[in-house]
């Protein structure tokens, strides 16, 4: 199709406005005064526009973070849509940052801003990539750790959509255990 | 009607908007 006039041009609307955030980890402020928002979008097109212009994951310094969430969510377990929830969490060894990271994460933008999951999109908050020397993690967040059935869709459909081995597990796990874990290790409520 | 959009959709737009 031709556009004839710029100007006419209708972007495409997203289900939901998002908004990206960036965690910077410097130690002589607060952990919420680390987390900026970057930008907020409801198009196909703004969300390109943004994606074109920022640094890929790989780039990132350690410590940083990108966080995607719907807007109105903030990215914490304290928010009143995070409290009960949990994320599908995917752990990546040091030589997937330089092969798969940015991949990854498009693929996981694209699964949230696309509503990939069906009705069980509903369920996603968000989603966030963590940068850190001991490798690198890329998680999708949920708004209840209860709701099995979302919870599962999600699970498959984004391990089909990375491309992940079979054979690969991955797990959920609520942001209760996760937050007052004693141990490096939190239970998984369900694995895909 | 829910807004989705396939991958192959969304990617179709990556560089045509960086032009807008």
């Amino acid at each position: 199709q031709v556009v004839a006039n710029p100007e006419q041009y209708i972007k495409h609307p997203l289900q939901n406005r998002w908004a990206l955030w960036y965690f910077k980890n410097d130690k002589t402020k607060s952990w919420t005064e680390n987390l900026r928002l970057i930008s907020k979008f409801d198009t196909v097109e703004d969300f390109w526009a943004l994606y074109n212009h920022i640094q890929q994951p790989s780039k990132l310094n350690y410590g940083c973070d990108y966080c995607l969430f719907k807007d109105g969510i903030k990215p914490m377990w304290e928010d009143e849509r995070n409290k009960l929830g949990g994320r599908w969490l995917i752990t990546l060894n040091r030589q997937q940052r330089h092969n798969d990271l940015d991949r990854y994460w498009m693929e996981t933008l694209l699964c949230l801003v696309g509503e990939s999951f069906d009705e069980a999109s509903e369920d996603v908050c968000g989603a966030v990539v963590n940068v850190r020397p001991k490798g690198d993690k890329l998680a999708i967040w949920t708004s209840n750790c209860q709701n099995r059935d979302a919870i599962m869709t999600i699970g498959q459909l984004y391990k089909e959509r990375l491309s992940l081995p079979m054979k690969a597990l991955i797990g959920y796990q609520s942001h209760d255990d996760t937050s007052s874990k004693s141990g490096s290790t939190t239970k998984n409520m369900y694995s895909v | 009607a829910k807004k989705r959009y396939d991958r192959e959709f969304l990617l179709g737009f990556q560089f045509i908007s960086a032009s807008m």
